[in-house]
Formats: C-alpha cells, structure tokens, sequence
C-alpha cells in the first residue's frame, strides 16, 4: 500500500480543512516555529490509532487537549478529524479489505463523547485499525515515525530502553 | 521471544554496521547485548569508531556524532522492516552540512526503491534543497496554521521568516 | 536561603517578562514557584503566551518556542548575575531564522555593555555573519584539534566541510 | 576582569599547544561535528575548576579522560594542561590577586598522580580557583557556561530541578 492523503480538520492548530498530498519519493515540510509542522506529524500518528495522550503532548485535558482549543479570533471547536487516505493499487492490504483500491482510515473525537474509527466509512475498533497498520509493517509507534527530539531521546535512554525499542521493531 | 529478539538483533547489527559506514564516510561500529546473559533481560549498547579515532561506547562521541550514530540505527531498524511511509521531524538539526548530505544521500537511495514515501520536517537550506516537493506551513493567522503548497523554484529565503 | 531565594526569584522573573517579548517579537510570559508553599521545596514553572496564542506551560510550546523561553531563562539569570564571560554551545540549533535574528540581536546588545565576552559554538550561517571574529576548529590530521583564525571576509562554505 | 586567553596543551584533542584569544565582543567557533569544539568549552570549565568527569563527559577512567587517549598516528600521552589568562586593568579581582595586571589560572593533571592549580604561577587548592571564580560571578557550573544540550535539558528538567537552577544563580 502507499500513503497518499492526509485530510485533518480541527485538529490542533488545523482548524480549517487542509489536505496534505503525500507525493512518491521525498516531500518537505517548512516553516516558522511553532506554525503547526509537528502537529501535522501528530496528526498521522493519531490516525494510526496513538492511545496515550502523553505521546500527543496532551496536557491536564488528556486525548481531548487534539481539539482545536481557540485563539484570540476564533471560538475553540468541540470536534476534531482527521482521515488517510491510503492507496492499494499493489493489492497488498490484510485480506479483510484487500478488495477495495482506497482504503480510507478516519478518526473523530467529540468532547465529552471519546473517539470514534472508521475504515471505508464503516465503524471499527481501535484494535482494527492497529491490526491494519501492524500488517503494513507502519503504525502510530512504528520505528519508522522519528518525532522531534527522538533522536536525542535514544542517544540519553538506557541501554535496557534501547533493547526494548528493538524489541518492538522485531 | 528469545529467539526473535536475537535474529532481530543480527539483522539490525548487519544493517547498522553498513550504514554508520556510510553515514560517517568511513569508520566502523557495532551494537553489543550487555549487562544480561538473556537476551530479553539485556541492554542495547552502541560502539563506535568514527573515522581515524579510537573506538568508545556512544557517550563520549561529540553532539552530532551522537546524532548520527542514532540515526543509523534508526535506519537500520527500519531496513529490517520497511514501511511504506517514514517522518523525520528535524533529525538534521546537530548536524554539519557534509553529514546532512550523507543523510539527504540516504534517504535518496531509499526513496529510489519506490516503497517507501517520506516526510521530511526540516529548517535546514540543504535538506528543503533535496526534497521532489515542498509544503510550506504558516500562521499568517496567529494560531491558525495553514498549508501552502510552495514552488521549488522560489527561494527558501521566505519559507523561515516567522 | 529563604530570603535569597525570594529575592533571585523575583529579579530573574522580571528579567524574564522583558527577555520572553523581546526574543518572541511580542507575547507575554511568567515564572511560579509552584508544588509548595515553601520556596525552598518548591518547583518553577514557565507559562508562555507566545504572540496571539493563548496561555500554556512550557510542555505545550514547539520544539523551537520551548528552546527559546529556555534560552530567555538562561539570559534572565544571566543579567541577574551579568559574568565576565559566557559560552553558547549551539543554542540555536532548533530556532528559524527569525529567532536566530532576535537571538543575535540580544548579544549584540549585552556585548555593547562591555563587560561580557561571548564564545558562540554554531554551525547556523547567519549567527556566523553576525560575529565579531571567527575560529574553525578542524581535524585535518584525524582525531587532533586544530584551531585556524578565520578572515570574516571568506566564505562559510569550507567552515562546515568536514 | 576580563577573559583573554586559553591556552590548551594534551587535553581531550587537542594535543598539540593551542591558544585561543578571547576578544571583546562576540568570538565565533565553526566546524565539522566531532572536531572539538565543546572540547574547547570543557577545557575552559576544567580550569575553572570542574571536579566532576561525569560533567566532563569523562567515562570510566575519571578525570584522567581528559588527557590526550591517542590516535592512529599519535600515542597516548600522560599529561594535559590548560591554562586561563585573566585581564585585571579594571583591579576587579579579589583582594589577594588585585596587585596584578593580570592574572593567570592554570590546571594541570598526570596520569595516576591527580591534579594540581596554580594562580600566577603559585600552587593553590582547588577551593581557592573555586573562590576566584565565584568572586567575580563566574565557574564552572555558572548559568553563563551553556553547555551543548543544556537548553533541552532545562526544558525536560522537572520543575523541582528547574528551581535548584535559580538557586545555584542566587
Ligand atoms: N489543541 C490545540 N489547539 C490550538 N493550537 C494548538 C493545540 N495544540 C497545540 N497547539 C499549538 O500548536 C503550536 C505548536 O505547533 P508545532 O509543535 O507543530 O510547531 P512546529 O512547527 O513543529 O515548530 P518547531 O519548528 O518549533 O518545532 C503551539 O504553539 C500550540 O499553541
Ligand atoms: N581524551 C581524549 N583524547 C582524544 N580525543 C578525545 C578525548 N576526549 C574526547 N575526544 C574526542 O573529541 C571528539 C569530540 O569532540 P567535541 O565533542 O568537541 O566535538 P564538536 O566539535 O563539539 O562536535 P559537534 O558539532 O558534533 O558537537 C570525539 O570524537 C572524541 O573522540
Ligand atoms: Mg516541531
Ligand atoms: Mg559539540
């Protein structure tokens, strides 16, 4: 399979509909600091099913602190989405959806009403979309996702936390 | 369990050893169990020896030696299980221009096989330089980030400016 | 101690205020004590508001505006404290241009007092333009520390080759 | 005071004599990863009298990691010294150095023989280097010292840590 869009949509400072094309080969992502470019890395491992809303650099307000929560102009919002699109033209997906050339993963969060997955616009479990992923060899923890300061996260991480890294990379 | 951890360990050892050659242009390193006889017990310690010095475990190599090694085995890990997309969130950010090359040459050489698509967030000229396209993110809005497809041609001179 | 501490604490929150708006281009910021009613067990928190966001602690900033409400804090205490001398090593390492500008900006301006000399350790093209002189360290010979007097004047380019 | 010169000899790599002229201003340092820059800033807090290797990214062998360990081409040697030159034009140094124009501080350690100071060319204990230091608000460990990593390290420091910081400047 390849990733070929992300479509986020009141999800951090996203609070207007954006898509990103996820293009064959390299694509960048610039811009100032604090404009939102590791949002936009947060935003696919969400997706992918993140639980732990410590590794969404979640405060006090726990998995609902993704919701865009306002600016001076503009009133917090109460929802949050975001949904991939992924492209099976290779036929590679797990047997359950490999008949369809789109797969598309969405997550929504509502406040006060928890999250919500769908694939091809069907309701699922969190553990049908980690099972998804898990067989394409990618997903929210997948050693392949370096967010920023992981790189200086393994150089200062003891040994024993090293093997564990290797251990769920195995 | 065991077992899986120690062919998972050959592969990654394999894979590192070849690409902290590459990465550092020269000199050589390895990744050692330590502190356990069991595996499933044990530590993953880094040995290197960037080229012309002495072998030392990861501490006593400079900041970007540091970074680079790491880098190495991140890529080695990945090696041993390819994903169909990669995000790298300013790994380039310790480290001179002739190792951020090496890392661009990298990631070139990867991308080529046409399995995997990358993400590259970066604030670095040489890196945005490499890329097949580029996104540029702003809050022209204060707050309100927005993303704005940019045209390699342009220079990269307004993509930093707040 | 108790004293002292009260003291130092509110000469290195005023410092802090003035340094976070003018190293954020604007926003406003504070530390608390926070965690105890005694200051001597008590933690310090950083809340910032860069410009046009709204209030949060340090954990909810960027990458880039966590390091330089860290770089105001270091320069809070510093002019506390002023030294004869202060050493940088690649502070500006996760900063966009527009930050490294206003970075510049404040140690030219504690410069200009006369009483601080500065060692800058970084590998940014634009800190390098903004020093008064430059040295390159190089192996040329692998493994032993050279250190050259660079003329202002040449290119940056050989500075980063390895 | 003013700082005006280090001058390096066998410590870490740099094992041939090196001087570093400290200007008025701002003094730049360049080049590759791994050719010894934070070795430069190291050798300016051992003079000052640093007494822990852990701080001086020492391993195993202590502080005598500071001393030149070899290369292909070169032996190892036994010695390291490093010596700091002090500009007194303004008379700011404390009472017992205030005659000089200028006063040198200089470190030296052997292999299994320790370390010994001298200010202006007299033996001293490491505690009166310490005093100099502190009278004129600098050492070591001083908040204008900013080490490589020393951003990010208070930006992960729990509060409780953060506040033995201010402490330390008081
Ligand atoms: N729920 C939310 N609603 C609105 N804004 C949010 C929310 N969560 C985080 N933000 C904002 O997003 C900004 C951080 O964005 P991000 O970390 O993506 O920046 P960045 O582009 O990666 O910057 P850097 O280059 O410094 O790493 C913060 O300033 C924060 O205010
Ligand atoms: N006792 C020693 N003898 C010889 N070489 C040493 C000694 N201690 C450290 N080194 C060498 O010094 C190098 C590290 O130098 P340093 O950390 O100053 O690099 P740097 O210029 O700061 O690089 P970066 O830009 O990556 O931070 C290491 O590669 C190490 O091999
Ligand atoms: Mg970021
Ligand atoms: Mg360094």
């Amino acid at each position: 399979i390849q990733f070929s869009r992300l479509r986020i949509n009141g999800f951090k400072s996203f609070v207007d509909r954006t898509e990103l094309d996820i293009g064959p080969g390299l694509t960048g992502v610039v811009g100032p600091n604090g404009c939102g470019k590791s949002n936009l890395v947060e935003a696919l491992r969400w997706v992918m099913g993140e639980n732990s809303a410590k590794r969404m650099r979640g405060g006090e307000g726990g998995m609902e602190d993704v919701i865009f929560n306002g600016t001076a102009q503009r009133s917090a919002r109460d929802l949050a989405e975001v949904s991939l699109l992924l492209n099976n033209g290779s036929r590679s997906a797990p047997a359950a959806y490999n008949g369809a050339d789109e797969i598309e993963v969405s997550r929504k969060i509502e406040r006060d009403h928890g999250s919500t997955y769908k694939i091809n616009g069907k309701t699922v479990r969190a553990r049908d979309v980690h099972m998804l992923f898990a067989d394409t060899v990618t997903g929210a923890n997948s050693p392949a996702m370096v967010s920023q300061g992981r790189v200086a996260q393994i150089i200062n991480s003891k040994p024993v936390d090293r093997r564990l890294i290797l251990e769920e990379s195995a | 369990a065991r077992d899986r951890l120690k062919a998972a360990f050959d592969h990654v050892n394999t894979h590192f050893q070849r690409l902290f050659t590459q990465l550092f242009g020269g000199g050589k390193a390895h990744l050692a169990l330590i502190d356990a006889d069991d595996p499933l017990g044990a530590g993953l310690e880094i040995y290197a020896q960037p080229p012309g010095k002495t072998l030392q475990s990861l501490s006593l190599l400079s900041g970007g030696e540091q970074a680079l090694a790491s880098i190495s085995l991140i890529f080695a890990m990945f090696l041993t299980n390819p994903s169909p997309i990669c995000v790298l969130d300013e790994i380039d950010a310790p480290l001179d221009d002739a190792n951020v090359d090496r890392v661009c040459n990298l990631l070139e050489e990867i991308a080529a096989r046409g399995e995997t698509r990358f993400l590259v967030i970066t604030h670095h000229r040489m890196t945005m330089a490499r890329m097949n396209r580029l996104y540029g993110v702003t809050m022209a809005e204060r707050g309100v980030s927005q993303l704005v497809s940019v045209d390699l041609q342009q220079s990269f001179e307004f993509l930093e400016a707040a």
